[in-house]
């Protein structure tokens, strides 16, 4: 499978719909500090299935629902899509019937989240299996934030050797 | 899973020392298993010697060189099992510039020997000028973020901001 | 102990919501103190709203955003009570420029303030150009440490290894 | 009290004798990756009675002897001196008789670490009074580690208190 675009609505503080396209090779990401960069990252591991808001350094979930800001209202909920291309044919069953899967991510002010794959509601647990089936998944240790590289070298042996997991 | 994480932990450490190597330009590295005979249950311990040094703890190490050794441990388990997307939020932080091209060096090779697509999130000049694209985020209006395609000289005067 | 924690808790307040202004240009930010009535016991909890944004907690602002607020702690602490060195280990390291350039600016008031001596470790070129003075440390002998006195154009030339 | 050199003699990768000038205002410090620059606040710590491994990034106090290179055998002791210049008298009672004060910390391998001022043996615990009665001392808040930024940020509200007490 291959990665070709996420769109964020109204997920932290893209309020406005933002395209970003994900071509083959290395793509810069650039800007001046809070801006919003990380902010793309955790759009891509939210919608992959993160379930924990301290992962999108917030206290709760909705935390990833735009706040406002001095000349914008908040807004009632945020969400994120992914457009996955599957010409080759490689994603698990349940999904395989298509060459292109979209995985949309919603949350809703006090309603929580819901996932729709290609139009279909689907369960959180079906969408980590086809990310997790496709080596990765808000858990990738491909997937690197900001200030983790410190907290590896600090890390304890133990908690060291689950990046080893991964691998297996 | 005993089997298996045996068998990842062989592939990641030979890669992990040629990685070494290559973002060094030299000296030697290997994991070890520790705290237990179980590998299931066990530690992840890193011993590294960069060139013409002795042989360290990763804590006796430089912020630099910690931050090449933790590259070469993501790089090694990554290469064991390729994913189909890899974003790196400013690993390129404490790098001098000199070690920066070689972690650049090391992004493509990666993009020679798997399909995957990068996403590389710098404020370092030598990393923006090795990409293949860049987007830059900018705050128009404070607190709302937009995105838009820039060139090179375009995404230096963002940083700049 | 009580009350000389809460006066120092209140100089403190003060030169932090000051400087807070002074390197973000706006907003606002006050430190509070939590989890316990008796202030010996109690935790300092640091709230802070950047120019045009909503309140927002630590975790929720961006790396850069993290180290001005840090750093604006630190130096409102460093204020109630100089001392006669301060060194100041890559700090900058997160930053761009232009906030580069207000920390930089924080650091002439600071010396305009004290007469505190300041030891300033970087890898940015901004940063550098702002010392009064340039030390570099070179390793000719792998493993070997060496300090010469440097100026721009050779400093500029060390970093770039 | 104002510090105006610190020399280093064995100390960790500074094995040959080196001397930090330390001037008023803004000194920069630069050079490449692991060359020895974090190394040199780590002598300033130390020399001012720092008696934690961990904060020299090592396993045992031994760690900051010069452990040897590829060109160079390894030493058998360390020894860092700081010169402050106390022409305006203001150090506590017992070292003020002196325009100039030298303390000098040595480590000799199996042998402890030693500490002098003025030529004459001192206490480890006189030399951190002598510090922290002139607001510093090896966990002076403005001394900032590379890294401890990040660490203010993650701390425990109840951690971050002790930054206050410093100021106190
Ligand atoms: N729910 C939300 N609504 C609006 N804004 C938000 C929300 N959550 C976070 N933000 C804002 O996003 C900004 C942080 O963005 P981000 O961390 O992506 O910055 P960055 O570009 O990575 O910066 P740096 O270079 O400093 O790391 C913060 O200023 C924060 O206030
Ligand atoms: N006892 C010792 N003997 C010899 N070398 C040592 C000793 N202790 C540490 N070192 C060496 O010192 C180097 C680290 O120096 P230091 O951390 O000061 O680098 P730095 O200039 O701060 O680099 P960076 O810019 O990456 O932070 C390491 O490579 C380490 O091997
Ligand atoms: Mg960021
Ligand atoms: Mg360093």
């Amino acid at each position: 499978v291959e990665f070709t675009k996420l769109r964020l609505t109204g997920f932290k503080s893209f309020v406005d719909p933002t395209e970003l396209s994900i071509a083959r090779g290395l793509t810069g990401v650039v800007g001046p500090n809070g801006c919003g960069k990380s902010n793309l990252l955790e759009a891509l591991r939210w919608v992959m299935g993160e379930n924990r808001p301290t992962a999108m350094r917030g206290a709760g979930m909705e935390d990833v629902i735009f706040a406002g800001a001095s000349s914008r209202p908040a807004r009632n909920y945020a969400e994120v899509t992914l457009t996955i291309d599957n010409t080759e044919r490689r994603a698990p069953a349940a999904f395989n019937t298509a060459d292109q899967i979209e995985v949309i991510r919603r949350i809703t002010r006090d309603a929580g989240s819901v996932f729709k794959t290609n139009g279909r509601e689907a369960r959180a647990r079906d969408v980590q299996m086809l990310f997790a089936d496709a080596s990765t998944g808000s858990h990738s240790p491909a997937l690197v934030r900001q200030g983790q590289i410190s907290e590896l070298i600090n890390a304890r042996p133990k908690a060291r050797r689950r990046i080893l997991e991964e691998a297996a | 899973g005993r089997q298996r994480l045996l068998a990842a932990f062989d592939v990641v450490n030979r890669n992990f020392a040629t990685l070494f190597r290559h973002l060094f330009g030299g000296g030697e590295a290997n994991l070890v298993l520790v705290e237990s005979e179980d590998p299931l249950d066990a530690g992840l311990e890193i011993m590294c010697m960069p060139p013409g040094k002795k042989l360290a703890t990763l804590s006796l190490l430089s912020g630099g060189e910690q931050t090449l050794t933790a590259l070469s441990l993501i790089f090694a388990v990554f290469l064991a099992n390729p994913a189909p997307i890899c974003v790196l939020d400013e690993v390129d932080a404490p790098l001098d510039d000199a070690n920066v091209t070689r972690f650049c060096d090391l992004l493509d090779e990666m993009t020679r020997q798997t399909s995957t697509r990068f996403l590389i999130i710098t404020h370092h000049a030598v990393t923006m000028s090795r990409m293949d694209r860049l987007f830059g985020v900018t705050m128009a209006e404070r607190g709302v973020s937009q995105l838009v395609s820039v060139d090179l000289a375009r995404a230096e005067a963002l940083v700049d901001g």
